[in-house]
């Protein structure tokens, strides 16, 4: 199985 | 006071057929140096970075910094409205919660203004820090869209990989797999029929094939497309916007669990 990652795993928030 | 003037309206046009299936709201961002966008999908798996730079434009105004809330499916149906060879005119008052937009035909004879709300959007920046890529493709757009579109006829996810002999994109699906390789071709007739590929390390890595076919809306704007690609980070698909700026998807690898 694969997992979909999020976006906000790599970039952050100010 | 803000008024941008883009004699080549068709741009905005393109930018907002590109993006407007990915992203519902988001922020016009107005200063100086240009007109940016940064919003994510709403599942925040891939997000859009867009900029026109101020000397794209043929008349650039923007008194102080602002930003603008827009729903792009609604601005959308407003530029549409918009002929291909219209200008565009950007206008909004400070502290107005309209913004206007204004088509001008080529000859003059036909002048459209479209009054659009505006809206509250809650929505912060997030920080893109700077990479070194470990391997970078240029391609035509146009084949790379061909790919995606074809490739997501047979399975829902596409491994991209880069090695020496060239960038390899492979699905598997139910029915069966497929692979199709493109390997560096810089001894064409135009620079954009070229396939560059700069790799300072093989790199792999698995997208969901929805998101990429969605980016490739954006194929209008360029020629060609850049993927860059390392391991641990979201893939970068980018798209020049001619002599103004760029495009940029962002989008988060699939890991095995």
């Amino acid at each position: 199985m694969q997992r979909q990652q999020s976006i906000l795993s790599f970039f952050k928030k100010p | 006071m803000l008024e941008l003037r883009l004699v080549q309206g068709s741009l905005l046009k393109k930018v907002l057929e590109s993006i407007k299936d990915l992203v519902n709201d988001a922020n016009f961002d107005c200063s100086s140096s240009g007109f940016s966008l940064q919003a994510m999908d709403s599942s925040h798996v891939a997000l859009v970075a867009l900029l026109l730079r101020s000397e794209g434009f043929e008349h650039y105004r923007c008194d102080r910094n602002m930003s603008m809330g827009m729903n792009l499916g609604n601005m959308s149906k407003m530029l549409r409205c918009a002929g291909n060879d219209d200008i565009i005119t950007i206008k909004a008052d400070d502290g107005s919660d309209t913004v206007t937009f204004m088509f001008e035909s080529p000859t003059q004879d036909k002048i459209s203004d479209f009054e659009m709300k505006l809206m509250d959007i809650d929505s912060e920046h997030l920080g893109i820090p700077e990479a070194e890529y470990q391997s970078i493709v240029t391609m035509p757009s146009a084949e790379f869209a061909r790919i995606c579109k074809d490739l997501s006829g047979i399975g829902d996810t596409v491994v991209i990989s880069v090695t020496k002999e060239g960038v390899k994109f492979s699905t598997r699906g139910d029915i069966g797999t497929a692979n199709i390789v493109c390997r560096q071709n810089t001894t064409v007739d135009k620079p954009e029929e070229a396939t560059v590929i700069n790799m300072s390390e093989p790199v792999s890595l698995t997208f969901a094939l929805r998101y990429m076919n969605s980016f490739t809306k954006a194929t209008t704007l360029s020629n060609t497309v850049t993927i860059s690609l390392s391991s641990e980070l979201p893939v970068v698909v980018e798209y020049k916007i001619a002599e103004m700026g760029y495009i940029r998807f962002y989008l988060a690898p699939k890991i095995e669990e």
